[in-house]
């Protein structure tokens, strides 16, 4: 299964409709402080289906909506969306594309697609399922984290092995 | 299960000690279990000798030791379970030339079944990738994608002229 | 006392948003008592503003902007408190190229009354030291210091051709 | 006052006696990953009285003592000198260079030496009472821990400005 590509609009510092077209094998994302890199990331985590906005490094889920610049008002909703090939047929889904999707509103209203289809969040969750891609895990090493795979505490330090069994 | 996590375990095990060796250019690494009788809440030990030293506890260890100790035990966990993509956020911060060279030669063993996103400042590391793409913030507040060349970009990640894309 | 702690923060808090500004080229931050009438005991907030974007929590501010953000307040209280000697390890580690320029500019404003040792694998921070030294380990587990001139830097700090020391 | 040098002797992993002559302004120390360089910071604050072998990423405080390489055997001692300029006599000591050292040796005895005097460490630390310089206070940010000057913990958020006032 590969990531086909990100898209991204109105999620953080992404109000405009932003695409990452990704390579079978390593994409590299550059560029100066603060520009969005790790907002990227936080989007993944997110349409997987992320639900501690601590974990987003926000206080709470409307934080991820984009809420403005000098120029420009903040917007009503943030939007990311996966495109997978499926062609291994690794998700449950019997289609050579799967598409997945989420919106939140300001209102604090969701919606979560799985090829365009509105689904529950429980539904995009169990879609992955088994395939070892989700919030938790080990698809994502946030930035400054590495050294927490090491934890020292001993309740910490089972933890990375729990997550691995 | 009890089963479950000692195979896991000894799998993690097996390939940390390998992976360790590779990225440190020999030395040696462990993960032990305090208590064998007790697998479920035993405590673990992380060992790690980097070539030429003596072991030591790995609270010593430098700052760029641990890291490459801490990705062998993320990648160990990875390989024992196979995740389709990965996202790694700037891992290689701590890393100096030599190292980082060697954490991508680490990534080539790894993609036949893992696709990877890296968000990273090295050079070196942009070099290894198949495809790179620059975030930038030419309105203020605002994230925008850039397909960027490796020549375009200079030391330490600034994108100096972004083609036209 | 509570006078003197009173005196300290509002003097800490007037380098903190001078400082910022520079080292941001822009924007505004703050450190406030949440509670002025408790001073011993009030919590403390920060908050911070890089230019062109709007406030937000200082979580959500990326990795070079919580460094930049927090050297600000680092070097805040060091004005107010001058140390004849400050050694700060790696602490540019985060920082893209215009980012450790800006803090490089900044420890000039403080050389009349404080000395610093600087670690850091960034040649930009490099060429801005009065003098460089290099640690090696020619022998395997035994640091040396070579003097290093700052041609004999590569990239990102790995030192060349250790002259004749 | 200024730091004219740093001198190492079987400190962690300086082995050899090994000597910094500082720079008045920025001096920069670089290397490879592992090589010594966030030692020499460790052994300054050691020298200055630092009693907490966590704060030097140790278990016990002999852990600072080189115990060997792949060639050579543990050592017995650890020692570390640091020689001031007190021209401005900010030590109340009434000479224009002030040496102070300390040495810890395997059997747990420690000596503490102001300009060849042995004295307990209580002289040690309180010579540089109220020079701002002291194994707590600003003089050191260690590698790694610039983030938690913006420590999210009120507490510890509290304890950054404590020590500031
Ligand atoms: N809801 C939001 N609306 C608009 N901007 C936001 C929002 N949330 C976060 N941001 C902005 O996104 C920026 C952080 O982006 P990000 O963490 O992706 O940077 P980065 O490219 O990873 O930088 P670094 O190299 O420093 O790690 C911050 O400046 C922050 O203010
Ligand atoms: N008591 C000791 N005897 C010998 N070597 C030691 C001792 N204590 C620590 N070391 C070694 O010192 C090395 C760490 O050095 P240090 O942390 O100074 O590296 P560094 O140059 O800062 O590297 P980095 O750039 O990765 O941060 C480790 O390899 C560790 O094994
Ligand atoms: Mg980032
Ligand atoms: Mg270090």
């Amino acid at each position: 299964m590969k990531l086909k590509f990100i898209e991204l609009f109105g999620f953080k510092s992404f109000a405009e409709r932003v695409r990452f077209d990704l390579d079978r094998g390593v994409t590299a994302i550059v560029g100066p402080n603060g520009c969005g890199k790790s907002n990227v990331v936080d989007a993944v985590k997110w349409v997987l289906g992320e639900q501690r906005a601590r974990s987003l490094r926000g206080n709470e889920m409307t934080d991820v909506i984009f809420n403005g610049s000098e120029r420009r008002p903040p917007m009503d909703m943030a939007e990311v969306k996966l495109v997978f090939d499926n062609t291994e047929r690794v998700l449950p889904v019997d289609r050579d594309e799967v598409a997945i999707g989420r919106r939140l509103f300001r209102s604090g209203e969701s919606e979560y697609l799985i090829d365009g289809q509105n689904v529950r969040l429980k539904d995009l969750r169990e879609l992955f399922m088994g395939t070892g891609l989700g919030p938790g895990g080990y698809s994502f090493m946030e930035q400054g984290k590495i050294d927490s795979v090491l934890a020292s505490n001993p309740t910490d330090r089972r933890k990375v092995f729990e997550e691995a069994a | 299960s009890t089963k479950l996590f000692i195979e896991t375990f000894d799998r993690v095990r097996d390939h940390f000690q390998g992976i360790f060796r590779k990225l440190f250019g020999g030395g040696r690494a462990d993960i032990v279990l305090v208590d064998p009788e007790n697998p479920l809440e035993s405590g673990i030990e992380i060992t790690a000798k980097p070539p030429g030293k003596e072991a030591r506890s790995i609270t010593l260890l430098s700052g760029g030791e641990r890291t490459l100790t801490a990705v062998s035990l993320l990648f160990a966990i990875i390989r024992a379970h196979p995740c389709p993509c990965c996202l790694l956020d700037e891992v290689d911060a701590a890393l100096d030339e030599d190292n980082t060279e060697r954490f991508c030669m680490l990534l080539d063993e790894f993609l036949g079944r893992t696709q990877f996103v890296l968000i990273t400042h090295s050079r070196r590391t942009m070099a290894r990738a198949d495809l790179l793409y620059g975030v930038t913030m030419g309105e203020r507040g605002v994230s925008r994608r850039v397909g960027v060349r490796f020549e375009d970009v200079g030391e330490n990640g600034e994108i100096k002229e972004p083609p036209t894309a």
